[in-house]
C-alpha cells in the first residue's frame, strides 16, 4: 500500500504526520518504506544527516535511473528512508512536465516491489503541485491530506480537493483521500470552527481522529525521534496511535 | 522600498507578515504596495476574492507584459494590491530560468516607480525556491524572512542563509536581510531554545521583535483583516507595530 502525504499548503505537518505515522504502522505491523520527495529534505534530517551526494538520494532515481532498492538506507524502529538531496528541486524544472516523468516513482516502486517484500509505502511531499508531488499522486493508492486547524489552512485543503478532482479527470480513476486536522488546539474556537467545516464540506474524508497540538509533537524531530521513541505517554504519540486504528479500521489501510 | 517576504519553508507565517507589516505601514506612513507572488492567492483570498481571470492577476504581467499600475486593485486601509491566480504556476515551468525572467519584475516595478509614487512595496513569496520567489528577491532592496518558533523551521531557515549567500556571489551584492522569529509561544521551552539558536548563529540579522503566538493573528483572516483592523490590542498587533519601529530605528527600512 502506498500512501502519499500531500497538501500543497505550507507547515501543515506532512512532514511530521509521515514520521508518526510511519513509526506507529511499524510498531504495529511491520518495517515501513518512507520516501522523502521534499527537496528540503527535512524527513531526511530527522533521520539523521541527509546525503552530501546526490546520488544516494532519491534524486539519483530520475536521470539515472538508479534502483529504488539501491537508494534506502536504515531507519531503525522504522523501516527503511530513501533519502532527499537538495538536487531534487530539478526535477521540477529540467525534467518538464512530458507525462512519462509523472509515473517515473510509480514504476520505479512497481520494479522495488517485485524485487522486495511487499511494504507500506509513505511519501513526504513538498507544499508545492510540482512534478515531485504529482510523482507522489500517482504513485500512491491514497492521500493523507494535513490540514492544520486554522483558516488559512482550511482554504488550502479547498485547492487540493480540487486538484484531486482534476486529476481524477485525467487519472481515470478515484484518488482515495483523507483530510486529517493537525495542530488541534482546544482552548481555540477556531480549532473547532474549522473542524465542523471541514466536516461539513468533505464528510467522510475527514478523519475522526484529530492530531492535538502538543510541543512533544514538535519537539521530536530535534531528537531525531519519532513521537512515540520521543514521548510514548504525550497527547501527540496517543492520537497518532487512534490515527492508525481508525485507517485500518476504515479500510483505507490495506 | 521593496520589501520580499520570503521562507522556502512552509506556513512560517510569510502571508500572515506581508499582511500585517503592510497594514502597519500603511497606518504610520503611506499606503502600501502589496504583492502577491503565490499562486495558492492566500493573500490575495484575505483581501477579497482573488480575481477569475489571470489576466487581472499578477500573472499578466509575465506573458503579456501587462504594466503593474495596471493591475493593482484598492486595498482599503492598506494601499493597493496586485493579486495572483493558480495560473502563477505557469511562471515557474514555462518561462524557464533563462536569466530575464528572473528580472521581470524588477523591470516591472521601475516602470511602476517612474509613473507613480514611490510607494514601499512588500512582495509575499510561495514556500518554493522557484523563479517567482528569485523574481522577488531580484526585486527587493531587503528581505524578511519568518521563521516561525520550532526546530524544522530553524533548519529551513539554514537552507535560506545557503540560498542568500549563493545567490550574492551571482548578484554580486550583498542582500539585506532581517529573521524574523514568529509563533513565538512563551510557554514552551523550544521557543525559547530556538531563539537562542537562531541569535547566535545570525547575530544582528536576527529582528530584536519576536511575534508572539497569538490567536487572534491567526483568526484575522477569516475576517478579510489585517490584525490591527482586526484587534489592535492584540498581543500581535502590538508585536507587529514593534517590529515597524524597530525596522525603521535600524534603518532597515529607508
Ligand atoms: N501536532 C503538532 N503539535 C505541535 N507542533 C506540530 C504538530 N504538528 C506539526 N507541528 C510542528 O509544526 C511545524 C510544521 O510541521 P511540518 O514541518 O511537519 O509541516 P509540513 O507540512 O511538512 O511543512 P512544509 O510544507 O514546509 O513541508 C513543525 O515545526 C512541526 O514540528
Ligand atoms: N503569530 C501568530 N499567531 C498565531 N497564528 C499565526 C501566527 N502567525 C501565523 N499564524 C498562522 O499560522 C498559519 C501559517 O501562517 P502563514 O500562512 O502566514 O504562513 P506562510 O509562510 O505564508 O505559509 P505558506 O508557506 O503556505 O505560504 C496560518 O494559519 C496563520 O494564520
Ligand atoms: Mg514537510
Ligand atoms: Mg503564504
Amino acid at each position: 500500500m502506498r500512501i502519499a502525504v500531500f497538501n500543497q499548503k505550507g507547515g501543515v505537518g506532512k512532514t511530521t504526520t509521515t514520521l508518526n505515522l510511519a513509526a506507529g504502522l511499524a510498531l504495529r505491523y511491520h518495517p515501513i518504506r518512507l520516501i522523502d520527495l521534499d527537496p528540503q529534505a527535512h524527513l531526511s534530517a530527522i533521520h539523521g544527516s541527509p546525503p552530501s551526494d546526490w546520488r544516494q538520494s532519491i534524486y539519483a532515481h530520475y536521470p539515472e535511473g538508479t534502483p529504488l532498492g539501491d537508494l534506502e538506507v536504515d531507519w531503525e524502529g522504522l523501516g527503511r528512508l530513501i533519502p532527499s538531496h537538495s538536487e531534487l528541486m530539478k526535477v521540477d524544472s529540467a525534467f518538464g512536465k512530458g507525462p512519462e516523468v509523472l509515473e517515473k516513482l510509480n514504476r520505479g516502486l512497481r520494479e522495488l516491489d517485485r524485487t522486495l517484500p511487499r511494504r507500506a509505502t509513505l511519501i513526504d511531499c513538498c507544499p508545492y503541485l510540482g512534478v515531485l508531488s504529482l510523482n507522489a499522486i500517482f504513485a500512491a493508492d491514497g492521500l493523507i491530506v494535513p490540514v492544520s486547524s486554522d483558516y488559512l489552512s482550511m482554504r488550502g485543503a479547498e485547492q487540493v480537493e480540487r486538484t484531486l478532482k482534476s486529476l481524477e479527470r485525467v487519472l481515470l480513476r478515484r484518488v482515495e483521500r483523507r483530510y486529517l486536522l493537525t495542530r488541534f488546539d482546544r482552548r481555540r474556537r477556531m480549532s473547532f470552527d474549522v473542524e465542523a467545516r471541514m466536516r461539513e464540506r468533505f464528510g467522510r474524508d475527514v478523519c475522526e481522529t484529530t492530531i492535538a497540538e502538543n510541543v512533544a509533537v514538535a519537539e521530536s524531530p530535534a531528537m531525531n525521534r519519532d513521537i512515540f521513541a520521543h514521548d510514548a505517554k504525550s497527547r501527540g504519540a496517543e492520537d497518532y496511535a487512534a490515527l492508525i486504528e481508525e485507517l485500518a479500521a476504515t479500510r483505507f489501510l490495506r
